[in-house]
């Protein structure tokens, strides 16, 4: 109905707004219904703005913040209407060091409430898990999980060595 | 609702019954080298939960999800994806709660299926594709239909075109989806 | 003319094989012209078979995979007709530190033909640049080069860090 | 051909006159964080070759790619990129070969403009673009048009569409391609 839609719209751009300027360190970003006649068809405007920047369109945005924003529209819903798990395939790709920092300690805090399976690459974004699953083809064509538990960051270096 | 397990068999690149089990809370990463399966695993995830595009699962038809094959081996004629979940409230509720498996007013879609499992409290979803284009789902060991899954898992951010499964490289996506796409985000969410 | 598009098709196709070869330590890679009745129009279809792998549709290979496959069709075109320069913008983002590895050293030896630039987040493609250029915006919203010159790797760590 | 040097001034979100020096061999790399205008260096390249689609350059109208201004810096009114090649075969030709600007057979395109720089063997290409939407092309410091640049760059692998400038993004555009946009790929080179 478009009572309950406007009512997640109100609270989903609320949650936006906060993790857009803990994503960036700074900055605004909004969402913005679009005109129209008919208010059930009307879209959403998605306006960003980096700590420093003008007031943009999303598309001028640079491949790292692009990720970014999307990132904090994800959460913004998430935190809203948590679902069970949340699995993200390689979202570290585009960002550099610094916001993979910030990225990763977001995902931290929300895991209290929600289980993330991270697919990544990246060292950094290993750390944070507690249980690293190594997937490997030893068998060349065919897949098999390695799983490994353990608390000290550094072994995720080691696994993920090994699973190469 | 919590994820326990996934078991794989004959799912793209997992020519073996595979199982994966979680601890049911916080982050687990899932590492290896390029083109060992890692993508796979998300989308047998989104496959089970009644994903019916094969564009969205990286394929051509359908079947193409069942494992084809190596130099050295030959492909099933099947292949099969069970997800595990427990719903916490249940586990634990006294016996009572448990007998009544019908609805209850303001239910969670999944909380009928929690109690109705075979071990109250947990809820298994599987779905199973035979190369004859054949398909079937599964609750708690029970054939199903399909919308016996979506109504599960309605409202809980689950479901294809869900906003809790992001595929490689579409990150940036929901950016560029149409003003009317991004309201259908929204509204899921609703 | 057609006899000039075969003669490059068959060279490419054959430096296509050789460099799909090298980038995935094994398997093979080629192409095919689609069927048509005029020669004229028939398009190229790339058929790629990591090691240990079934011959398959290049669209079913993992993201890694498919960089990989483009970037040796892109080094296949290069080796038959050099351009002066080339640029890649974060081309090595999908990949894991061994096809990193493979991908700068074949960067490298090419580039003693072809002048490459290479923008990249990965420290150990950094690492084969002689010079690094890091990009700033230390006045919020204006960018600012800092060229740097240096032949030692370590140094390509404090300065990405530097322009961060 | 060797690239040895790119200047932007009021291109995307270089407001004021940069300079990049390159010494025309090897590998360079360009780093940063996030926004600092990496790619739209790239951007540069490909517009100053002849790019006319403003979405291949990440924009709405041509005109986003003047500086548009920061909460602190007024927009200007114009964007200006040069490319400086060296044609290393005429840079140490002997004078008589120098004079003779006419192209001659077999030449590249570029040679008879390496012939015809202020310095001989230094080709300059340049494009403004004003925010009136007027946009000029300069060749050695002379005016021209954009076919002129085109014509230098034939064959070369450099200018719109070609295999010498990959985005962000897109490395694995080539294999999504249909299959006779791939032609065109071998047609550039061959
Ligand atoms: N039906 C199938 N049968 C057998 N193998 C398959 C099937 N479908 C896909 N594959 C294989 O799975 C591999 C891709 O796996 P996946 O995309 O999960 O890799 P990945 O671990 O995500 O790699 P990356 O790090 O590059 O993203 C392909 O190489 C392909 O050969
Ligand atoms: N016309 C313009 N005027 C001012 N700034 C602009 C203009 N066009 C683009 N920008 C700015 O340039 C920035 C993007 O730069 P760019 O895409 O080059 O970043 P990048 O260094 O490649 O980052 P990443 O590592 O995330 O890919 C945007 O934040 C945008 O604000
Ligand atoms: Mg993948
Ligand atoms: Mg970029």
């Amino acid at each position: 109905t478009q009572k309950q839609f406007s009512e997640a719209f109100t609270a989903i751009n609320a949650n936006f707004q906060e993790t857009f300027r803990r994503l960036f360190g700074g900055g605004q970003g909004f969402l913005r219904m679009t005109e129209s006649e008919d208010p059930a068809e009307a879209g959403i405007e998605i306006v960003a703005q980096p700590p420093g920047k003008r007031l943009q369109n999303v598309l001028l945005l640079s491949g790292g913040e692009k990720a970014l924003t999307a990132l904090a529209l994800l959460v913004a819903i998430f935190r809203h209407k948590p679902s069970p798990f949340c699995v993200l395939d390689e979202v570290d790709a585009p960002l550099d060091e610094a916001n993979i920092g910030r990225f990763t300690q977001l995902v931290e805090e929300m895991s209290r409430t929600t289980q993330f399976i991270l697919i990544t690459h990246s060292k950094r974004t290993m750390n944070i898990a507690p249980v690293l699953y190594g997937v490997t083809m030893e068998e060349p064509g065919v897949s098999k999980i390695v799983s490994v538990r353990f608390n000290a960051p550094a072994v995720a270096e080691s696994v993920a060595e090994a699973a190469a | 609702l919590k994820l326990q397990k996934i078991e794989l068999l004959g799912f793209k690149s997992f020519a073996d019954r595979t199982e994966i089990t979680f601890n049911g809370e916080g982050v687990a990463a899932v590492v290896g080298p390029n083109g060992c399966g890692k993508s796979n695993i998300s989308d047998a995830i989104s496959w089970v939960l009644g994903e019916q595009s094969p564009k969205s699962l990286r394929s051509g038809r359908m079947q193409d999800v069942i494992f084809s094959g190596t130099p050295t081996r030959k492909a099933t004629g099947l292949a099969e994806v069970r997800l595990t979940m427990l719903d916490p409230e249940i586990e634990f509720a006294p016996a009572i709660v448990r007998d009544d498996a019908t609805p209850q007013n303001g239910d969670h879609g999944y909380r009928a299926a929690a109690r109705s499992g075979e071990i109250p409290g947990v809820i298994t979803v599987a779905r199973r594709l035979f190369l004859s284009g054949e398909s079937e789902y599964i609750l708690n060991g029970r054939p199903c239909r399909l919308r016996d899954i979506q109504e599960i898992f309605l409202g809980t951010g689950l479901g294809p075109d869900c906003y809790a499964i992001i595929e490689q490289g579409r990150i940036g996506q929901i950016l560029s989806a149409k003003s009317y796409e991004r309201r259908a985000l929204i509204e899921e969410a609703a």
